[in-house]
């Protein structure tokens, strides 16, 4: 049974795309079946990848909004074991069509019952909001990667990020467990970068990720060649940051 | 009458905030009456101008849902040409709230009508999303200032966020204008960033600023301390950066 990591945070531009293509890009490298959902209307996950959705009619609305099976919309990408289930521009209209469904914050979590048996793990990619895309996301996960840029504004949002974890839990998802805080964007000659990860980590104690993410122009510059950082620049200290957090989560995660 | 101006972008992360906060204390520094509003329930122009927001019970939350003026949520701040008004994190459910309410786009346009004769400019700060809280935003503004950060994903999502200014001028806001594109923590060591400078202006010409601010460490710490960039750390580039912008929007308006 694979196991659902959703990556989220309402503060916008954290990193949760970059840490999703690039960890799910990692896991791929280390020969783990992986699945990456993009559920933000902004498909920035599908175009990092090098996909244009504005052609597909087999997106994850689909799945959302006309109970298409997750395995129809699952596409193949340039790593074997990798693939994406895409995002598209009328997400934006999927979170009104929801709002009157049955059960509306489970259907994620229900359209993902068959697909967990093929995949070692499955990532979400968030919108920067907790409307109902991010709650259907934290509804169907086992656990949720959070990160958190190393700035001020981004310190300030935990707070009610974990509130939104503590009700989802309570109502929606019991077993919803904090995989890790992910520090992100990290430059070491800053000092406000150096106060936030001291304060992450006194605060996150070991639910806090040992491995910093740099900021690292690399990261930046994929996407734009819709590859994740990886196959781009391999030997890039963002490249090496990824595939160490991959192997963080697979030695957290010894049984799967 | 005073004019207008919101500041958004559905993309996350790309200096919305920090250009509200810091051009409306540089308007409010030229003594230009200035109002800033805060309609992202994440708070952080709040925040950022040293507002606890969890004791307040006079905010937008209660403009936008039991129709209180908006000269009872005003707030003074330490600069003699600038208010506030605040955010609160219950405006996460305004959303929900005001969708069966009868115009319920127009609902900040209306509460608006006094308070712009009593202000020269009026600034809208917005979360990171198309919800009705930002089409709220854009249907009372004049003109939207659209921050861009010199990233590419920050390029992609201009397209989304053009089509919605269009509708809403379309059946909303017959109005509206594009004050400016604003290029954001632009670096000029990074052949991204220089790239993604030509393309906006290469594609918007005219209305994208011919202020630049660059990315500057003062920016990011100011928040921490409550103080826009101004009181925080006058001579830095930062501060310069949207002194320069107010000078530029002030010039764009004359007759204001
Ligand atoms: N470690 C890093 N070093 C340098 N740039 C980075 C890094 N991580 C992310 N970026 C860049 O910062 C910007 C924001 O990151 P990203 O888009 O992944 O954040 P996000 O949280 O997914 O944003 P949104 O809230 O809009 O979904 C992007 O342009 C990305 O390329
Ligand atoms: N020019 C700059 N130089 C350095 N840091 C900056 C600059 N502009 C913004 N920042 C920092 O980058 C982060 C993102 O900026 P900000 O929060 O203003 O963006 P936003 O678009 O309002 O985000 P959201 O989408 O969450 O509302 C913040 O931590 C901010 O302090
Ligand atoms: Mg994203
Ligand atoms: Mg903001």
């Amino acid at each position: 049974m694979g196991k659902v990591v959703t990556v989220a945070n309402q503060k916008g531009g954290v990193g949760k795309t970059t840490t999703a293509v690039n960890l799910a890009a990692s896991l791929a490298a280390a020969e783990q079946p992986t699945l990456l959902i993009d559920i933000d209307p902004q498909a920035n996950a599908s175009n990092g990848l090098g996909i244009d959705t504005r052609q597909l009619d087999r997106t994850i609305y689909e799945v959302l909004v006309n109970d298409l099976p997750i395995s129809e919309a699952a596409m193949k990408t340039e790593m074997p074991f990798l693939e994406v289930v895409p995002s598209h521009i009328n997400l934006v209209g999927a979170e009104i069509e929801m709002v009157d469904l049955r059960n509306r914050e489970m259907i994620l979590k229900n359209a993902l019952e068959q697909a967990r048996k093929k995949y070692t793990y499955v990532l979400i990619d968030c919108p920067p909001s907790l409307g109902l895309l991010t709650l259907n996301a934290l509804t169907a996960a086992d656990s949720v990667l959070i990160p958190v840029q190393c700035e001020y504004y981004a310190l300030e949002g935990l707070g009610q990020l974990l509130n939104t974890i503590s009700i989802v839990r309570k109502h929606l998802n019991p077993q919803l467990d904090i995989e890790g805080v992910l520090l992100t964007m990290f430059d070491s000659r800053l000092r406000l970068s150096n106060q936030v990860v001291e304060e992450v980590r006194r605060h996150f104690q070991d639910k806090a990720c040992n491995t910093l993410i740099n900021r690292n122009v690399r990261l930046s510059e994929a996407p734009s060649f819709g590859k994740p950082v990886l196959l781009y620049d391999a030997l890039s200290l963002g490249a090496k940051n990824y595939l160490q957090l991959a192997e963080e989560i697979m030695m957290r995660n010894p049984s799967l």
